[in-house]
């Protein structure tokens, strides 16, 4: 473990963190996409079916499971408790291309042609690809919530800082993991454009807004 | 297929 990953995981459970406290606190999951979320539910479970196979840490199994109820909770306050309040009329992304991609991705490029193997794989491509409905969603409305942008930014501060954990694990552990890399590569890319509207509108108070 | 490396982060 080092800073930057647990930096990293922190930035992650903060985003997740802020989602569910907006929807509980507002009673309302409007601006928010439930496509990315049931995504996200799908990246969390296909990767830590390894909870009942491998053994990492407590820290790792702890996470693991706050990652899954946290993400099966949002998705319940979305399709169930506050579903009226869910804006699908602009939540229209397609999944299945992201989906479909990604699942023969994982089984044209893994590292072990085994079923927890291609999961993990899987969930790797899915999750750099799992926000864009939601960005999707802010870019079809024009504007998002600052606390909304708020947790896209924590969300996307996380991969960011595992791209720096894999360049200090590179240098100092020689570990790597090429599938991971990439994907977050990619992952992280994705939210450069809103990084760059977060910085420059949200932190000065201003509201998320694109030109029309 | 390349070596898998231990899958130990989140």
């Amino acid at each position: 473990m080092n800073i930057f990953r647990l930096l990293g995981d922190i930035s992650h459970l903060l985003a997740i963190i802020i989602l569910l406290r907006k929807i509980w606190m507002s009673r309302s999951c409007a601006g928010i996409s439930g496509k990315s979320q049931l995504l996200f539910g799908l990246v969390y479970t296909t990767r830590y079916l390894d909870l009942i196979t491998s053994y990492i840490s407590l820290y790792n199994s702890v996470m693991k499971v706050v990652f899954l109820a946290a993400s099966y909770a949002t998705i319940y306050l979305m399709y169930v408790k506050f579903k009226a309040t869910y804006d699908h009329n602009h939540d229209t992304f397609r999944i299945e291309f992201l989906v479909v991609p990604a699942v023969a991705l994982a089984l044209l490029i893994n590292h072990d042609f085994q079923v927890v193997e291609i999961l993990w794989t899987f969930s790797i491509y899915l999750e750099s690809v799992a926000i864009l409905p939601q960005l999707f969603m802010v870019s079809k409305t024009g504007e998002a919530e600052s606390i909304t942008s708020h947790y896209l930014f924590a969300l996307g501060v996380y991969r960011g800082l595992y791209l720096l954990n894999w360049i200090y694990r590179f240098w100092a552990e020689d570990h790597y993991d090429l599938i991971a890399i990439v994907a977050g590569v990619v992952q992280t890319v994705l939210y450069c454009d809103f990084f760059y509207l977060y910085i420059t509108k949200v932190l000065r108070g201003k509201k998320l807004q694109l030109p029309a | 297929t390349t070596e898998a490396p231990e899958h130990d982060e989140l």
